[in-house]
């Protein structure tokens, strides 16, 4: 997967994300958009697979965006025994959605993704829709290990994440980050928006045989959030 | 051939077992199901060892008493509604966290 949060310069927060994963086409074939309501008003969004509950993408009108990339760590014995012994331990994907349906700012959601114990290791990239509101969080098992912000007051314009801790050199077989760095940096900040936003997450490599869709999303502007199934 | 996705509403008002039924009455969706049961089974094999197949029936015979508040019961409708078994769309639900290490 690859997962990117940038602010434009007016200052609005765009949050564009590839999902790959294996058994592509049968999952193209089930990709769906859900927009969870409430007495008739939209409480939240997700972008999922049809009998899959969870969520891998989504968008709280207003409050934050959210997108999930795989980090694979340890061993499958510890998955099993934090499932076993830390009954506090959540689903990935479940608190996902309790997060969107609960976290009613990107504060209180950065806070409930970075804290609550989990099952398995995970990056979460969080939007806001504030200016400077754009984050990585690295998950273990119990906690946060990292938490990587955009500064765009320094430089720091966007953060970008595809599946390695991002203090350390992503492997040559897989370097999916440089090629979509490149591509960012090569669009800049002026010209950051949803278009350009998908055209990064359309460059080779970070588009891959892999890759089933592509979000796209705004929490300030939440009508703009879409998604389109790829087949590359 | 990039094309947008379906959108659907999923009304949080309703029982759990009702919320996905939007998406999984679409005639389109419908028409897969045949195809869709193949392939959950083809991925399931693929990411779950058999000598662990048993260990769903134990977690599906008491949903509740696992999965927090709607999921069990989002996966009940689901499974009703596919007619796909229900240790199955619960396994496709925690793959991630069965295969991320």
């Amino acid at each position: 997967c690859t997962s990117i949060v940038a602010q434009d310069s007016k200052g609005t927060i765009w949050h564009g994300r590839n999902l790959d994963y294996g058994f592509g086409d049968f999952l193209r074939n089930i990709t769906v958009m859900a927009d969870f309501q409430t007495k008739g008003q939209t409480l939240y969004t997700t972008t999922t697979y049809l009998g899959y509950v969870g969520a891998l993408t989504g968008q709280r009108p207003n409050g934050f965006t959210v997108s999930v990339d795989e980090r694979d760590q340890g061993a499958w014995w510890m998955n099993a025994l934090e499932a076993l012994l830390n009954r506090q331990a959540s689903l990935m994907s479940f608190l996902v959605r309790e997060t969107l349906a609960e976290a009613d700012s990107y504060d209180v959601a950065i806070e409930r993704l970075a804290y609550t114990p989990l099952i398995a290791p995970v990056y979460f990239i969080v939007g806001g829709a504030n200016v400077a509101e754009g984050a990585v969080i690295t998950r273990d098992r119990t906690s946060a290990l990292d938490i990587w912000t955009m500064n765009p007051a320094q430089g720091r314009w966007y953060v970008l994440e595809t599946n390695y801790d991002h203090w350390e050199e992503p492997p040559a077989h897989d370097d999916r980050r440089t090629p979509g760095m490149k591509a960012m940096n090569t669009t800049g900040q002026d010209a950051i928006n949803a278009s350009s936003m998908f055209q990064v997450l359309s460059v080779p490599k970070v588009l891959n045989r892999h890759t089933t869709y592509t979000a796209i999303m705004s929490a300030a502007q939440p009508q703009v959030y879409n998604t389109w199934v790829r087949w590359p | 051939r990039d094309a947008p996705v379906k959108r659907y509403v999923v009304d949080l008002d309703t029982a759990p077992e009702e919320h996905f039924l939007p998406i999984c009455q679409d005639p389109d969706i419908q028409a897969m199901i045949p195809m869709l049961k193949k392939d959950v089974k083809d991925m399931i094999t693929s990411l779950v060892p058999e000598e662990a197949l048993p260990l769903l029936d134990v977690l599906t015979s008491d949903l509740d008493q696992y999965l927090p508040h709607p999921f069990a019961g989002e996966m009940r409708g689901i499974a009703n509604c596919t007619g796909i078994n229900l240790g199955e769309i619960v396994t496709l639900n925690l793959a991630y966290d069965l295969t991320a290490f």
